[in-house]
């Protein structure tokens, strides 16, 4: 199976070659359901050196191969053609073999033949499923058995990353044939973490970066409380949220600084879905 | 720098019939393309982290919190709230970190195995706006160096 999963090459990869190998596939995680992750390893080019490192994009629903792969930390960028990749000088597998995991079924590339499935996505079911992935994606690449491991994503991923090594520590004495998930460390960047603060530290962002105004900032401190659940289940307080998260209608709220997408030849956004 | 347009790219290359092939791929067929992101009903969460993160720092798995500071939507201000919510002793406090002789940031080491990093000039996806200071970032981190 590691075999057929190799790539060979992808379409419009630099002529150059590359000194590192490249997997991609599915791996099943329930055989009843017809439910299977898809995923992306792209090893270091010196990968038996090297950890294995899982990344997760967040969402919850977005495609760790598109974005995380292709937008971020892969060894290639897709050109503004959308047929041609170049080489990221600065791709993560210069450090760590990357494995990146389309996660929950229905992400990607990644399915169930069970609909209901797509129905009832969780927290909880994509942890299991990310720990199933992992165990057996293990015996696809038995020379990552006894490998650092380290998990790391963005956004969403500050839950499932976290959630999935919870998994692994509860159920690393339960491994089967000689598996030893060897993990060291999780990094979670902009991370969802704890809705209250999370929310809090927010529209205080906007505040102190120029985005709102002093009124609608008074008007969230004088109606919202941000240390419990219902303190911020009034209407006074939604007014107030809602009319500062305007601003997220009018620039990259991923990045103030940063320009919009501005090319009216492109038609039909692939829009990113909110972090929840 | 990373190009605001980059998802459209993504979208064209991935929903190629020769990319798909080539990744061993199974298309869903042209009525449902792959999509950079899709809508999930998403009932099964929970409103915080902080007890999985301590009980994983307790266990001796390193964790690092990093954010690049200019992306508003998790912002800066969220993840440092988060870690100040887990009320843990600081080890080294807040100082920078450079790359090329520059501040590529700030960071704060906590007693039990945390620690919080800002990316300056990081967005949201923190690798695609600030992609060295990324690099060098999960590089020490990996090698368990400060």
């Amino acid at each position: 199976l590691k075999e057929k999963d190799k790539i060979t090459k992808l379409p419009g990869q630099p002529a150059a070659g590359v000194d590192f190998e490249q997997y991609s596939g599915y791996v099943t995680v329930d055989e009843k359901a017809g439910r299977a992750l898809f995923y992306y390893l792209v090893e270091a080019p010196d990968a038996a050196k090297r950890p294995l490192l899982v990344w997760f994009n967040g969402g919850p629903g977005c495609s760790s191969l598109g974005i995380g792969a292709l937008e971020e930390i892969g060894p290639f960028r897709v050109m503004s053609d959308g047929k041609t990749l170049f080489s990221n000088p600065f791709a993560w597998n210069r450090v760590a073999n990357v494995l990146f995991l389309e996660s929950p079924a229905g992400v990607g590339f990644s399915y169930s033949n069970t609909t209901s499935d797509y129905d009832s996505n969780g927290d909880t079911q994509t942890a299991e499923d990310a720990y199933v992935f992992l165990v057996n994606w293990l015996e696809r690449f038995p020379e990552y058995k006894h490998r650092d491991l380290f998990l790391a994503g963005e956004s969403y991923a500050g839950h499932f990353a976290p959630q999935l090594a919870h998994a692994i520590l509860r159920y690393n004495n339960q491994l089967p044939h000689g598996i030893v998930i060897n993990l060291k460390g999780i990094a979670i960047g902009n991370a969802a973490i704890n809705d209250l603060t999370d929310n809090k530290g927010m529209l205080d962002f906007f505040w102190t970066h120029a985005l709102i105004s002093d009124e609608n900032h008074r008007e969230i401190e004088q109606n919202c409380d941000f240390n419990v659940a219902e303190g911020i289940k009034n209407p006074k307080c939604d007014a107030a949220i809602e009319k500062a998260k305007l601003v997220m209608t009018q620039i990259d709220i991923y990045n103030i600084y940063g320009p919009l997408c501005y090319n009216t030849s492109l038609v039909d956004p692939p829009k990113k879905s909110s972090v929840k | 720098s990373s190009d605001p347009c980059i998802d459209y790219y993504v979208f064209e290359y991935l929903n190629n019939p020769a990319v798909q092939k080539a990744l061993h791929a199974i298309s869903a067929g042209p009525d449902h393309p792959w999509m950079i992101c899709n809508d999930f009903s998403w009932e099964d969460t929970v409103p915080s982290v902080l007890p999985a993160l301590k009980e994983l720092t307790a266990n001796g798995i390193q964790v690092l919190v990093y954010s690049g500071d200019v992306d508003g939507r998790v912002p800066v201000t969220s993840s440092r709230y988060s870690v100040n919510a887990l009320k843990l002793p600081v080890k080294t406090p807040w100082h920078p970190w450079l790359v090329a002789q520059q501040a590529a940031g700030y960071v704060e080491v906590y007693e039990g195995n945390l620690t919080l990093v800002t990316v300056r000039g990081g967005g949201h996806q923190v690798p695609s706006s600030q992609p060295h200071r990324a690099l060098v970032l999960i590089k020490y981190f990996l090698q368990g160096e400060p």
